[in-house]
């Protein structure tokens, strides 16, 4: 358990610095085991550097940096440990449009390698161009949801229903 | 494993059956605030065995009930179905048809049914955490929680490590 | 003391009830003080009610509809206390179009009606536009940030740079 | 009370001074992700007497010195300087000019100053929170806590009005 623990935590790592670079357009991010000799009770710790930044803890990240590396660490252990499906609720609520731009370009090539199927809820145009076919939720009837197949210039106009 | 349908009826503002398939590549899910997303989002974690009302903003499990609207009476009971593929270890073959359901009843608690046969909460999420295989069926990031990935204790964090292993 | 702060709870739910309306478009909410007598140990408690639909603990809201609730606590503090200044940091980040507008309308009418300056950071475009003036922060140099008067072309075109 | 002018130098990634005028009514604050927004933000916290480092999103308040970029070397001492117009009791009457300052040294603690005059922690924070007239000077909501107001215990949520009562 220990051994493949470990052997988890490299694959894990390895994925995590390739994906935070193409995240951040550069910068460099990695994985640690640190606080204890036993991965089994060691921290899992991210060290982080954004691109022309400085190393310093990982809690001064900006809000828009933290959702990325929250994303690079997800998609890492996706292609450590493939799963046949991702939900992801307004993960790029925080994400300005450049990096939403990234953020869907590197979940779409994860779709195609690893088979993923992903439910992606968000209300950013740029995410939902990306879409392989969109679902809008409605309250037509106060109180009551309905689910339909929606276009993406309908999807885009949903946004702005109340 | 692979996923393919969502089924919800009664389950908090999904008052009538609603049915989501679930297909290859990516699907986006879109609408005003409060018009039910993260709502959707909690039906499938609820029937993969959710246990705490509170991962679902509830302060107690029949608050997944519809609760009735300003046109409708609250309703007695939730129930979702989710459809899957296999293979599924001890369950179903490759491209066998696998159904998942979980239905609460108001004063009553939650039944599960595997096939149609009733089972233990415990089997479904035993289903779902396969971690004999090393399998992870699903992972699911709720509103909110991404950069909290970036915030979390190194313990709790090294869990989901353990979680994947 | 006590008599002071059951004068401020009166002011404060007043306002609330008002600005929940507006900020909704319907529906209702109302501040209580609840679990004691004396209002100095009683819990501040909020009940709230969506247009269309059934009152339910305040935890089942969305996130658009917590950011919309916790607005109009913070707006009703501001209308039964002015204060000088307001300072909010992408309080917007969860709010659909038909939201953010109101949000900007009821903001823009405070700042009129009791003189309050807001310093407001967004990603929004809608925001953006009902400033009076908007400051563009820019990395130009790697890792040192700048300070820059924008117009609003300018500082949409900004949030897509990296 | 009035805010006019907030002014920072080596705070976080505003390695150069600068300077922020604060006029009348709406001014917008925008920017890429990481561009400093929030930074400008904790600045003015900072200053005005915030003594909690985890609410500044850092371990230690030396952390708020500009730590250097690929291509700077990391500071010894970050300043910010808070303009305000009076009236504000017993320091200025209306119309008059006051400036609170702060400065954080690598290895020393925080120096405030009110118009110059070295002052304590404590005389900044009162300034600020004058209980004793009733008034607030100041609501500062940070990145991703409109929301939690919602979900706080109601026992918090009280000591809001108790700050502004
Ligand atoms: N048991 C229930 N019965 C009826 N309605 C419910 C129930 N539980 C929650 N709701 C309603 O569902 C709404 C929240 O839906 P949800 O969180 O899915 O919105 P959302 O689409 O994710 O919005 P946002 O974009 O703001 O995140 C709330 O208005 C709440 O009143
Ligand atoms: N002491 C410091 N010296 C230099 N840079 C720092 C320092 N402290 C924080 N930073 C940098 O400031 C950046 C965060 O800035 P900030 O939180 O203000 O961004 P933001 O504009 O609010 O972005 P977002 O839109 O994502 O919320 C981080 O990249 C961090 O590395
Ligand atoms: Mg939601
Ligand atoms: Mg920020």
């Amino acid at each position: 358990a220990r051994v493949r623990l470990l052997e988890t935590f490299r694959a894990v790592d390895g994925h995590f610095r390739r994906l935070f670079a193409e995240l951040f357009g550069g910068g460099e991010g990695r994985l640690e085991l640190a606080g204890a000799d036993d991965p089994r009770v060691a921290g899992l710790e991210m060290v982080v550097r954004p691109p022309g930044k400085r190393l310093q803890h990982a809690g001064l990240l900006s809000g828009g940096e933290k959702s990325l590396a929250g994303l690079a660490l997800v998609f890492a252990f996706f292609l450590a440990r493939p799963a046949p499906l991702c939900v992801l609720d307004e993960v790029d609520a925080a994400l300005d449009d450049a990096n939403v731009v990234r953020f869907a370009d590197v979940m779409a090539r994860i779709a195609r390698t690893t088979g993923t199927r992903f439910l992606v809820v968000t209300h950013h145009p740029l995410t939902m161009a990306r879409m392989d076919r969109l679902y809008g939720i409605t309250m037509a009837e106060e109180g009551v949801s309905r689910l339909v197949s929606v276009r993406l210039d309908e999807a885009v106009a949903l946004r702005a229903s109340a | 494993m692979k996923f393919t349908r969502l089924a919800l009826s009664g389950f908090k503002s999904f008052a009538d059956p609603t049915e989501l398939a679930i297909l290859d590549g990516l699907t986006g899910i879109v609408g005003p605030n409060g018009c039910g997303k993260s709502n959707l989002v909690e039906a499938l974690r609820w029937v993969m065995g959710e246990g705490s009302a509170r991962q679902l903003r509830a302060s107690g499990m029949e608050e997944v009930i519809f609760a009735g609207s300003r046109w409708r009476p609250p309703f007695d009971a939730a129930e979702v179905a989710l459809q899957l593929e296999g293979p599924v270890e001890g369950l179903a073959g490759p491209g066998e048809e696998l159904v998942i359901a979980r239905r609460v009843v108001r004063g009553e608690g939650s039944v599960y049914r595997i096939n149609g046969r009733e089972a233990r909460a415990r089997d479904v999420r035993t289903l779902f955490a396969d971690a004999s295989s090393g399998a992870r069926s699903a992972a699911i990031i709720g509103q909110g929680a991404i950069a909290a990935l970036v915030d979390v204790r190194p313990d709790e964090r090294r869990r989901l490590l353990e979680e994947a292993a």
